[in-house]
C-alpha cells in the first residue's frame, strides 16, 4: 500500500516494476477514459469481473480465446496499448497567416517506452469535436510535418522541419487517423522519444473563412496518439512440449 | 505394492483450485486502476498424496513421488499442489505520464491445479 507521504516502499516498487506498472504519484487522475480504450478493454481476453466466478475448479467452462498478443480491433500484434495526449494541447493555436486556417504544433512524450517493447502501431488521431461540425462541409488541405530543434520562445520555428504527408480530407466532422509508422521518415528509423509535429490546414477551395472559425477549430482540436507495443516477455507460448 | 494410501484423517483436502478474489481497492490500487475493479485469480491448495496425484493433472514424476511418499513419508515429501492451467486478463489503468494504458497479462487466473 502507498504510505501517506506518497512514496512507495521498496517492496511495493519492486512489485509494481515486475508488473510494468507506474502509478501516478499524486491525487487520482481525472482524465476521462477514451472510448477506444474502453472498447479495447471490453474486447480483451475476458470479462475480468466475472472471470472464474462460476466455480474455482477443473470444471470451469472453456470459452474461445482470441489470438494471444494481438490487438484484434487494430489488426496488429501487441500486448500494451497506450493513449497519449498532445502535450501542447493547452497552448493556444498560433495565428495563421495568409491562406492558412490553422497551424498548430503537437508534442508527444514517448519516453516511457521501454527499449524491449516493439512498436507495432502509432496512430495519430485528430478530433475537431463539436466546432468541427460547424466547419463547412468542404475539402481541407492538411499537412503534417516532423519538426526538430525548436527555437527557444519561437513555437513555430525549428532548425529542421520536414513534411511527412499532405492530404485532402473531405470533412472535419469525423476524427482523422494517420498511421505514423507508415510515414517513411518515422517508420524507417528509431521512433523519437519526443515527437514534435506541426499540423497545417487550409481550406481546399477558395473560400474566405472567417478567422474566428479557424480559431475555434484550433481550440477544439484534440490530438492524441494510440501507441501499441509488443513486449515479448509478456507473451509466452501457452504450452510447452518436451 | 503400495499399501499406504491417502491418510483418511488428513487435515488437507485434495489439491484443487480455491477461490481468491483480488480486490484492487483492498490493495490500494483503485485510484489509478480503471478496470477491472478486481478479478477472480484463484489459488491452489490441498494435498498431493497417492492416489490423489493420479486423479488430477499431474506429471508422471509427481505420481511416482506421491507413491514413494506413501511408502517412505519420512524421506520423500509429497509433490506440490500448483497451478497447471492459467488464463490471461487485461488491465486498464493510468500511468505516471497521464496516459491511459491497456496492458495484457498472461497467467493471471488459475483455471486448474495439479501435482508437480
Amino acid at each position: 500500500t502507498q504510505p501517506p507521504s506518497g512514496t512507495l516502499s521498496p517492496q511495493a516498487s519492486a512489485l509494481l516494476q515486475t508488473l510494468g506498472l507506474s502509478p501516478p504519484p499524486g491525487p487520482p487522475p481525472t482524465r476521462p477514459v477514451p472510448s477506444v480504450m474502453w472498447r479495447l478493454f471490453r474486447r480483451g481476453p475476458e470479462a475480468a469481473e466475472t472471470q472464474g466466478s462460476e466455480s474455482a475448479g477443473p470444471e470451469m467452462p472453456q470459452e474461445p480465446q482470441p489470438l494471444p498478443c494481438h490487438v484484434e480491433e487494430l489488426g496488429v500484434p501487441g500486448n500494451i496499448v497506450r493513449h497519449v495526449l498532445d502535450g501542447g494541447a493547452s497552448a493556444p493555436p498560433e495565428p495563421a497567416l495568409g491562406s492558412l486556417c490553422l497551424e498548430k504544433p503537437l508534442f508527444f512524450n514517448l519516453s516511457f517506452l521501454d527499449p524491449k517493447e516493439q512498436l507495432t502501431l502509432v496512430r495519430l488521431e485528430l478530433n475537431f469535436g463539436a466546432p468541427g461540425n460547424l466547419a463547412p462541409a468542404q475539402d481541407w488541405e492538411l499537412s503534417l510535418s516532423y519538426a526538430q530543434g525548436r527555437l527557444w520562445g519561437q513555437p513555430l520555428y525549428w532548425h529542421h522541419r520536414e513534411v511527412l504527408l499532405r492530404r485532402t480530407v473531405p470533412t472535419l466532422h469525423d476524427p482523422l487517423y494517420f498511421d505514423m509508422l507508415a510515414l517513411g521518415r518515422l517508420g524507417n528509423s528509431t521512433f523519437p522519444q519526443n515527437l514534435s509535429l506541426v499540423l497545417e490546414m487550409l481550406p481546399g477551395r477558395d473560400s474566405d473563412l472567417p478567422r474566428g472559425l479557424c480559431t475555434k477549430l484550433g481550440h477544439s482540436l484534440e490530438a492524441s496518439l494510440l501507441v501499441v507495443t509488443l513486449d515479448p516477455q509478456l507473451c509466452q507460448p501457452t504450452s510447452r512440449k518436451r | 505394492r503400495a499399501t499406504y494410501l491417502a491418510p483418511l484423517d488428513s487435515p488437507d483436502p485434495p489439491c484443487k483450485a480455491r477461490r481468491l478474489y483480488i480486490n484492487f481497492r483492498e490493495v490500494g490500487w483503485h485510484n489509478w486502476i480503471i478496470a477491472p475493479r478486481g478479478f477472480m485469480a484463484n489459488y491452489c491448495q490441498g494435498h498431493c498424496f497417492f492416489p490423489t496425484a493420479t486423479k488430477i493433472s499431474s506429471l508422471n514424476h509427481a505420481v511416482m513421488q506421491s507413491l514413494m511418499h506413501s511408502v517412505a513419508p519420512a524421506t520423500t515429501p509429497p509433490p506440490c499442489c500448483v497451478p497447471v492451467k492459467l488464463s490471461p486478463i487485461s488491465v486498464l489503468f493510468y500511468d505516471n505520464s497521464d496516459n491511459v494504458v491497456l496492458r495484457h497479462y498472461e497467467d493471471m487466473v488459475v483455471d486448474e491445479c495439479g501435482c508437480r
